[in-house]
């Protein structure tokens, strides 16, 4: 199972409907600082299922939303979409026959957030089911974040284990 | 079960030795254990570079720390590959000589596993088959933009 | 004294606001008293780069923290200039352009003030006018190595 | 008064003694990754003063002593000295005649520390006024260890306070 796309639209810096293409296994992001590249990460984060505003680096959860620049006004909703290429059928039973896996999350200003499998309505525990036991779980050891790749290794000895249950 | 975890662990440990070693040309490190019962023990993590007598995390330096942990996310994803790995500038404490090292690694890796990683430093940037380039031409939003390897670099060399 | 620790504070917030927009090539910058009693308030920062409305720290990026950082650092010693700075490998999470500004800074600043810094970064290197190489040629135990600009360029090229 | 030379022995990765001149207002240290450039950064918080072990990146004082390598020995007593150039008189004031002052900490297995101000034998709080009001008292904003420098705004607004107050 490859990601293929991550769509943004109103999410942080990307108020502009965004499509990163990952047409390749090593795919470098690149820009000056502040222009918005761990917004990209942080939307993969957030669309997997992530609740906390402050691993967001937000107060609070609607702090993903675009709050406005000097020329552009804030909007009201944020939408994140990943599209995967599930043809060798690697992913969850129910969804082996599926080509394409999509998953999406909105949220608007009242903190109400909606998730999406494959266009359709869904429970965010139906998404964070989809990923279980793949490494990209709760305890994910699958993305490290900016400044914290130390970190990592000097985390108490009971968290380390829960990287081990997630790749058990 | 308790018996998985001990297998999944002994494992861990087998691939974090060797990719341990081959981030710092030499060296060793393991996983162990920390507690009587397998199914609520932590993990103490000893790392020992080469040359050098201690092995523990607290005393190795700031590059140190970051190539270690770096091997034991890659143990972890022998063991259990994820969909895709992302790296946010998880090379800015490194010399040009461990980023040659890491780079070769994840090339090395990429042949299972899908990457997509931040940075700003050269040498990583030109490992890259793609690069997706970010500006914010409008201050305050974001955009992409197409940007190939010599134009990356070339915008670094002049500033 | 009350009055004191206020006119610290507004001459701070002064230099801070100056050196911010030339970290920052613009923005906005200040410091707020957190607090009814001066003696007893806290100290908020605000940070605004340019073209962004957003002014608060936790919404800043990695690079944007540094730089603000490094500007509030410099702030306080145009205030009272300590015997030296030491700047431990600040410029790793900077891009080239950030780190010719931090360079050019420090140098405006090397007037009147002595700085020892490390860094793995080939502009920043460039900067001084003294190097000091460090080596564990013997594994595990540090020795001085003289080393001229060239080399250390060379050095990191090389691998 | 500019710092004209660290001298370090025993003293972490630095068995022999060693003598850093510092000849300008722009020295850069550099090597690779764990050579022991910020070992010399912790020499110094460490004779003036400094008394955490964890901020020196260790378990217990005595972290600071070489604690011996592949081919050496552990040694018995750690030693750090920077010498000082006076000649402008800005130092304390009983030492304004001096052209050159020298403070040294000394450290044994035993964890006893001794400090020395210009050879004489002295009390931490000697060296600690001496330094006091110059911006390199306890909360220095003066020296900025690795990985640090964005902790510095993230700290609480009582906490930024103090670097205030050591600048006032
Ligand atoms: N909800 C939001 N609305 C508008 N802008 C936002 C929002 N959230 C964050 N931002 C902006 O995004 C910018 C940070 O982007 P990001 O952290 O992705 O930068 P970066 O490219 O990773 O930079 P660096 O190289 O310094 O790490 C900040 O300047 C911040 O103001
Ligand atoms: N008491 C000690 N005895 C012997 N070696 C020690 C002692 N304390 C620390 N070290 C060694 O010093 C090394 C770390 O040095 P330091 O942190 O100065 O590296 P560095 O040059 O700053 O590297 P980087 O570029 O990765 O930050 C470690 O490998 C550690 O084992
Ligand atoms: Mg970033
Ligand atoms: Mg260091």
């Amino acid at each position: 199972m490859r990601l293929k796309k991550i769509k943004l639209a109103g999410f942080k810096s990307f108020v502009d409907p965004t499509v990163v293409l990952l047409e390749s296994n090593l795919t470098a992001v690149v820009g000056p600082n502040g222009c918005g590249k761990s917004n990209i990460v942080d939307a993969v984060r957030w669309v997997i299922g992530e609740s906390s505003a402050k691993q967001l680096r937000g107060a609070s959860l609607t702090d993903v939303i675009f709050n406005g620049s000097t020329h552009r006004k804030p909007v009201g909703k944020a939408s994140i979409e990943l599209v995967f290429d599930n043809t060798q059928g690697k992913l969850g039973a129910a969804y082996a026959n599926y080509n394409e896996i999509s998953i999406k999350r909105e949220i608007s200003r009242d903190g109400q957030s909606q998730f999406y499998l494959n266009g359709v309505k869904c429970r965010k525990r139906d998404i964070t089911d989809l990923f279980l036991g793949t490494g990209l779980g709760p305890s994910s050891y699958a993305i490290i974040e900016q400044g914290v790749v130390s970190q990592l290794i000097e985390s108490k000895p009971e968290e380390l284990r829960s990287h081990f249950e997630e790749a058990a | 079960s308790r018996a998985r975890l001990k297998e999944t662990f002994e494992q861990a440990n087998e691939h974090f030795k060797v990719l341990f070693s081959k981030m710092f040309n030499g060296g060793n490190a393991s996983l162990e254990f920390v507690g009587d019962e397998v199914l609520s023990a932590g993990v103490l993590i000893r790392a020992q570079p080469p040359g050098k007598r201690n092995a523990l995390l607290h005393m190795l330096s700031g590059g140190e720390k970051a190539l270690t942990a770096i091997a034991l996310v890659f143990a972890l994803f022998q063991l259990n590959p994820a969909p895709f790995c992302i790296l946010d500038e998880v090379d800015a404490p490194l010399d040009d000589a461990n980023v040659g090292r890491f780079c070769r690694l994840v090339e090395a890796m990429s042949s299972s596993v899908q990457f997509l990683f931040i940075s700003h430093n050269k040498v990583t940037m030109e490992m890259a088959k793609q690069l997706v380039g970010v500006t914010m031409h409008e201050p305050g939003t974001s955009r992409l933009v197409s940007v190939d390897i010599e134009q990356a670099i070339a915008a670094i060399e002049e500033k």
